[in-house]
This record gives structure tokens, sequence and C-alpha cells, in this order.
């Protein structure tokens, strides 16, 4: 069977808001060191990976391997019934057809239970390579989606070049054009604010904003964004979940022809 | 402004 308890229900609630608009349906597969799910965009642009870590649960119980197919459309609403500052419980049986949530409020006097129906997905992993970055980026998290957002009020795409002192994001449309820069900034007084830019090499790459903005719904989950960037490569861009894990984002660039 | 590639032509199914 697999069990698995999370005091900060409100982890998962996140996760699920962050990626159920890119992703229709997704194997969660857990194994005895975490729980984990990969999948792709429907238009096979961009690519989703989360992985918490068994030791970030309260509780984590695995016997045996197993991947559960479920539309996140209906994960979300069972996981908008959970309380944002209850514990969440997941629960399901070896080879069940469904998986059990229960939502436990802080003062223990109101226990939930929801059953959802499991469903059948055949998804295939992608190999990603633990490839050398030519640059990464660490933001703001809420820098990143206001850049992004704001961008996407005047064009459709946006070159992210990354120089050794400043990372930019520029677009153009029909209605004229925008750039905005952001400074490395170590600013350790407030380590909230920084950001740091690590480079091998200067690179400048095309992206899609629809998608940037919409991996940032995960701005929720983490204080900063981590982007990762290497020439003709896709981009990554990482929230660190503190003490469970991570949930990242890779999106194909468009390249001139 | 570019051609959109896929991700498939970048990662490769195990």
């Amino acid at each position: 069977m697999f069990e698995a308890r999370l005091q900060q229900g409100a982890l998962l609630k996140k996760v699920v808001e962050a990626i159920k608009d890119l992703i229709e349906d997704a194997n969660f597969d857990c194994n005895n060191s975490g729980f984990s799910l990969q999948a792709m965009d429907s238009s096979h642009v961009s690519l989703v990976a989360l992985s918490l870590r068994a030791d970030g649960f309260e509780h984590y119980r695995c016997d045996r391997n197993v991947s559960m197919g479920m539309k996140l459309a209906n994960l979300s609403k069972i996981l908008k019934c959970a309380g944002n500052d209850d514990a969440i419980t997941m629960k399901s049986e070896d080879n069940g057809d469904t998986i059990t949530f229960m939502f436990e409020s802080q003062n223990q006097e109101r226990l939930s239970e929801f059953d959802l129906k499991l469903m059948d997905i055949d998804s295939e992993h992608l190999g990603i390579p633990e490839a050398e970055y030519d640059a990464t980026v660490k933001l703001p998290s809420s820098e990143f989606q206001r850049i992004v957002k704001d961008l996407a009020s005047i064009g459709d795409t946006v070159e992210i070049s990354v120089t050794k002192d400043a990372v930019k994001f520029g677009t153009n449309g029909d209605i004229g054009s925008a750039n905005v820069m952001c400074r490395q900034n170590k600013s350790v007084d407030k380590p909230e604010e920084s950001t740091e830019i690590d480079i091998t090499e200067p690179v400048a790459l095309t992206f899609a904003l629809r998608y940037l903005n919409s991996f940032a719904k995960a701005t929720p989950l983490s204080s900063h964004v981590v982007l990762k960037l290497s020439k003709d490569l896709p981009i990554v861009v990482e929230y660190h979940i503190e003490n469970v894990g991570r949930l990242s984002f890779f999106l194909a660039p468009k390249v001139e022809e | 402004k570019g051609q959109q590639k896929s991700i498939l032509g970048f990662f490769q199914p195990k």
C-alpha cells in the first residue's frame, strides 16, 4: 500500500494549482524514495517534472512501486476542498482503482475523506540529461512572474539574454516593444530579494511567453525561481520546495529557421 | 520570431 502524510497540505494544493492548466492527465509515480510526476503539455512544447522526497513527508510508506493515473482537473477539485492549514494524507491500496485523500484540520476537529478514481494513462518517460548550463539565474519568483506577465501584454515571445552581471527580458509586438533588465545583486541583508547570476558564457534564447506565464503559477511555492539556459536547449524554470523537493518546467526554444 | 521547437526534439523517451 501507499500512504503519505504532509503536515503542510497547502504545498500539495499549490503544486496542483501550478500544473493543472498545463497538463491534463498525469501518472504520479511512487516508490520508497518519494513521489514524482513527469508530463508534457498537450502540444509537446513543455515538460513538467515534480519530485517530492519521502523524507519531506511526516509519514511515508510505499510497499511497492506504484504509478497512479489522475486527471489534474479532478485532483484540483478535491484539493480545493482542503483547508490551507489542513494536513493531507494520501492513501491507496496496491492495485486499487482509487486514491483516498484525508484532510485534517489543525485542531483535529474536522476530518474529511475524498476518493478520487484513478485512470490508466500510458505516458512514456523522457530522459532529461543532467546538463551543465551556460547560465543559471536565481531571482525572486514574484519578480519573474511580474516580468513575464508585463511582457506578455506587449508581445508573445521573449528573448532572455544573460551576461555576467545582468539578465535581460525583451519583447516586441504590434504596439511597440519592452525590455526589462535585472542586475545581479547579492544583497545579503535582504536575501529574499537577491538576484544571482552564474555564467560560463553569455547566452540568449527566445521562448513563448504563454508557457512562461503558466510556469509562473508555481510562484507561491518558493521565494525564488532558478532559470537555467544553454544555447539551443530548453530553458529550465525551477521552483525549490523547501525541505520537500522541487517543481521544474522545461520549455523548448523558438529557433530562427 | 522563430519556429517553436518540440520538447521531444531534445529529450528522448526512455
